[in-house]
């Protein structure tokens, strides 16, 4: 564990709280992307399976990969159930198959071992560097977002982009690197570049989350 | 491989 990684993990715990707190104090989804979360709860559940398959690797690990797992459920339960009068399914029209179809591709020819589990964890990896699109599709659509949403995709941005660091600083230290995680780490990060010249010259300084024409 | 089971990030 090192400090990126740390802060990376953090800024993720963090992106999750803000989006609870966007929804449970708007009582609202509104500007949210429901297909984007589904889409973390399918790469949650596809990379932790190994917390049924017995492998141990901290308590730390275990506790945040169960919170991932629980929380990106609940938050698909309060989209569809809770707040589901406030989701506009018209404004979220991304199609997933264009993300999970090539992930699965990807996971099928790239990977550490030809094994069910090895597979769907590069299959995760490779679907959580793109996950972000149907949101960043319901912010281009309607060029503008309430700022707490801004924050809420600034968090996880930082989160991916504090890994990158951390991979840097491992393969120093260590001597090991792990090439799947780090390119799709590396266009994951690059994703949000436009967002986050948006986010920075504006957002942090007041100003509402508005993309120029 | 060694790298199997050893994904330790999140």
């Amino acid at each position: 564990m090192n400090i990126f990684r740390l802060f990376g993990d953090l800024a993720h715990l963090a992106s999750i709280f803000i989006l609870l707190q966007k929804i449970q104090v708007s009582r609202s989804c509104r500007g949210l992307s429901f297909k984007t979360q589904v889409l973390y709860v399918v790469v949650f559940v596809s990379r932790y399976l190994d917390l049924f398959l017995g492998t141990w690797v901290s308590f730390y690990n275990t506790v945040m990969k169960l919170f991932f797992i629980g929380s990106s459920c609940y938050i698909l339960y309060l989209m569809r159930v809770q707040f589901r009068s406030t989701y506009d399914p018209t404004l979220d029209t991304f199609r997933v198959e264009y993300l999970v179809g090539p992930s699965l591709v990807l996971g099928l020819l790239f990977n550490y071992s030809f094994t069910f589990t090895e597979i769907l964890w590069s299959f995760s990896i490779f679907l959580e560097s793109v996950a972000i699109f149907p949101q960043l599709f319901i912010l281009q659509r309607t060029g503008e977002a309430e700022t707490i949403t801004t924050h809420y995709i600034a968090a996880l941005g930082i989160y991916r982009a504090l890994y990158i660091p951390n991979w840097i600083y491992r393969y120093w230290t260590e001597g090991s690197a792990d090439p799947i995680a780090i390119v799709a780490g590396l266009v994951q990060t690059g994703l949000y570049a436009d967002f986050f010249y948006v986010y920075f010259t504006k957002v942090l300084q007041g100003k509402r989350f508005e993309l120029p024409a | 491989d060694e790298k199997e089971g050893k994904h330790d990030e999140l």
